[in-house]
């Protein structure tokens, strides 16, 4: 028996809308520590790795290790029929071909349940190593997602430079060129507008415009993002979920032709 | 050129 509830389905809608326009489906791998899945975009370029740790549910439970395939498209419209304030519970009996969601309004007056049917997706699975990047930035959430849609209409990529000074993002293609730099600030307020870097080694990378604009589809899950560099290696783009877990976007760096 | 994200990790 697998029971998972939420007090508050707008989490759970706002996490589905972090990663629907990048997976059409996703196996949801369920066990006593929580949920997680992982899966990579159609063209393989990125991969979502999301983690829901149980103590960060109002109520779970997982008897057996249970992994539920789920169309996301549909999950989707199954959500969209949930209240943001309505209880959500999503359950299913061990071995089972379906898995239900349930929505209650707050007064219990409304209670509806949704089957659907699983899927058996046969998805790769990937080891990441635990790995410490030569740079480190923290910024809010919604200054990257500016920056991203901003510097997409000028190029397809976009290069991320990040030394000690700060973080700069620059496009260039046939309308001209465009450079955003952020500085590390120092004494903000508000722990949410600070932009921090940490810096090993300065690192030039380039990136995909279109895979970073979907990552920022996760900017109502968190104030702040942060973005781990190498040279070389997967960009990690991590949204933390607060009291729940996170949800990091993984994305391999263009090269020159 | 994009690189393939499999290209960087093992399969687990």
């Amino acid at each position: 028996m697998f029971e998972a509830r939420l007090n508050n389905a707008t989490t759970l809608k706002k996490i589905l809308d972090a990663i629907k326009d990048l997976l059409n489906e996703g196996t949801f791998d369920c066990s006593d520590s929580g949920i997680q899945l992982q899966a990579m975009d159609n063209s393989h370029v990125s991969l979502v790795s999301l983690t829901l740790r149980s103590d960060g549910f109002d109520k779970f439970r997982c008897d057996r290790n249970l992994s539920m395939g789920m169309n996301l498209g549909s999950m989707a419209k199954i959500l969209k029929c949930a209240n943001n304030d309505d209880t959500v519970t999503i359950k299913a009996q061990d071995n089972a071909d379906t898995v239900t969601f349930m929505f209650e309004s707050q007064n219990q007056e409304k209670v509806s349940d949704y089957e659907m049917k699983l899927m058996n997706l046969d998805q790769e699975h990937l080891g990441i190593p635990e790995t410490d990047y030569s740079c480190v930035v923290r910024m809010p959430a919604m200054e990257f997602a500016r920056i991203c849609r901003d510097l997409a209409q000028f190029s397809e990529s976009v290069v991320i430079c990040c030394t000690k000074e700060g973080v700069k993002f620059s496009a260039s293609g046939d309308v001209g060129s465009a450079n955003v730099k952020l500085a590390q600030t120092f004494n903000v307020d508000k722990e949410e507008e600070a932009i921090v870097i940490e810096m090993q080694e300065p690192v030039v990378l380039t990136f995909a415009c279109r895979y970073l604009n979907a990552f920022t589809k996760a900017t109502p899950l968190s104030n702040q993002v942060q973005l781990s560099m190498s040279a070389d290696v997967p960009l990690v783009v991590e949204y933390r979920i607060a009291e729940l877990g996170h949800i990091r976007y993984y994305l391999a760096p263009k090269i020159e032709d | 050129m994009q690189r393939d994200i499999r290209s960087f990790y093992k399969t687990a």
